[in-house]
């Protein structure tokens, strides 16, 4: 159940859907679970809506669509005239493009707990939660991720077949219409940093993609968690170049890392990817930015190089303790002008 | 135990290449060997005095030591025995713990 759930260890995939479903059931006005589509190998890919609901499920909204223009018209003839509540703003977050940064998962579910179980007590939590919709999904590369419970721990790609090659799976960070399969990305199957036959050729990314692109107007923000080096990363990936409102994204990453810091004092650098990393196409946070959310960033988690993708489960709490800090003070700034 | 054993041995190489020349030797040993690459992702991103992770076989271990130390280029080995760390990360205290 909710309370034994263990959010300090690693999980496989069955138990992680189980959680979401366990966390649907338990908090209707907060949780909303659905799918966004099906994984190459034909696993649900599952999102969590984590916000105070008001009418934001699909039954409430239809029947609050027809009252409000009841009540529109009947307000409208008295001239009572009542402004209906704006749509609200929703910040995206994924965890588990690459199948080995098992830190990742962990830290979506973290988030999704301490965002429920603060909502109550924490005014922050609360605020964010009642005037935006956080989209989250716990685990991006449902198949690679799976296979890297059970045969090969390192894996990173997806796990699509290619009908000339005996190799294996795309690299989803690499397969985003963006600039595609340029520096950065290979054109090789057997590759790691494989962009894949074509943009979107890989279902998960597609999906997702989908869904950016039918929500659009209200997702304001996009965040794509990743292990291991500890940054904080902004476009562009695949240029040397400064983002129209980079004053504005510079800003809040400034206050995501301090506030990251303020929980162990663990330093992150922060800036964008091309400069920060290395230069690399087709990524995610280049293609949210291009269809306009205009606040994209790429966690590189914990550590620096000490146990690399096999951080210890002690370090799940203090990781996911500073970086919920740092996810939050990036939501605020969505709630301030800049 | 876990993966059937299949890394043991299996070390992670933290290397340094200090110079574009130590860069050019480094990426004509490492191409030449099948590593995985933890960070950057691939052998063409590369660059001076930027750290260079690579998990190599245990077969292949000795090999890389001695290229490293015949060319003095900068190296330690973060993880000496993968296997070990693995099971250490999801081995036996979690499985205990979530039972």
């Amino acid at each position: 159940s909710e309370s034994e759930y263990d959010y300090e260890v690693y999980h496989p995939l069955q138990e992680i859907q189980s959680w979401m479903f366990e966390m649907n059931r338990t908090h209707p006005y907060l949780v909303h679970m659905f799918s966004i589509g099906k994984s190459y190998e034909g696993r649900p890919l599952y999102v969590l809506q984590v916000g105070q609901m008001g009418g934001e499920t699909v039954e409430n909204v239809t029947r609050l669509f027809v009252f409000r223009i009841i009540l529109k018209t009947v307000f409208a003839s008295c001239q009572l005239g009542k402004r209906s509540r704006p749509q609200k703003k929703a910040v995206w977050i994924d965890c588990g493009v690459h199948a080995r940064e098992w830190i990742g998962p962990a830290f979506c579910q973290w988030f999704v707990k301490e965002a429920i179980n603060s909502y109550k007590y924490d005014s922050v939590m609360r605020r964010l939660l009642n005037q935006l919709n956080f989209y989250i999904m716990p685990v991006f590369n449902v198949d690679g991720y799976h296979f890297s419970w059970t045969t090969d721990r390192f894996w990173r790609k997806t796990r699509s077949k290619n009908h000339k090659f005996h190799c294996r799976g795309v690299d989803a960070n690499r397969n985003w219409k963006v600039k595609w399969c340029e520096e950065g990305a290979s054109y090789h199957p057997c590759d790691d940093t494989y962009c894949g036959p074509f943009p979107e050729s890989e279902p998960e990314v597609k999906a997702v993609a989908k869904f950016l692109r039918k929500h659009k107007k209200r997702v304001k923000a996009y965040i794509s968690i990743h292990a291991y080096a500890q940054m904080l990363l902004y476009p562009y990936s695949y240029k040397y170049a400064a983002i129209p409102n980079f004053d504005c994204v510079e800003s809040a990453a400034h206050n995501a890392v301090t506030a990251l810091y303020s929980a162990y004092g663990v330093k992150y650098r922060y800036g964008p990817a091309s400069t920060t990393l290395y230069v690399s196409s087709g990524s995610s946070i280049d293609w949210a930015y291009r269809n306009g959310i205009r606040y994209a960033f790429a966690f590189e988690l914990r550590d620096t190089g000490y146990y690399g993708f096999l951080l210890p489960e002690t370090l799940i709490n203090p990781t996911c303790t500073e970086t919920t800090r740092a996810v939050k003070a990036i939501a605020s700034g969505l709630l301030k002008k800049c | 135990s876990l993966y059937n054993n299949r890394y043991a041995g299996d070390q992670v190489f933290r290397i340094t290449p200090g110079n574009d020349e130590e860069v050019q030797v480094l990426k004509k040993v490492l191409s030449h060997m099948k590593v995985d690459f933890w960070q950057p992702n691939s052998v063409s991103m590369i660059h001076p005095n930027n750290t260079v992770d690579v998990h190599v076989k245990h077969s292949l271990t000795q090999s890389l030591h001695a290229h490293l130390k015949q060319r003095h280029i900068d190296y330690r080995v973060f993880i000496s025995n993968l296997q070990k760390e693995i099971e250490k990360q999801t081995g036996h205290r979690s499985t205990r713990k979530r039972r």
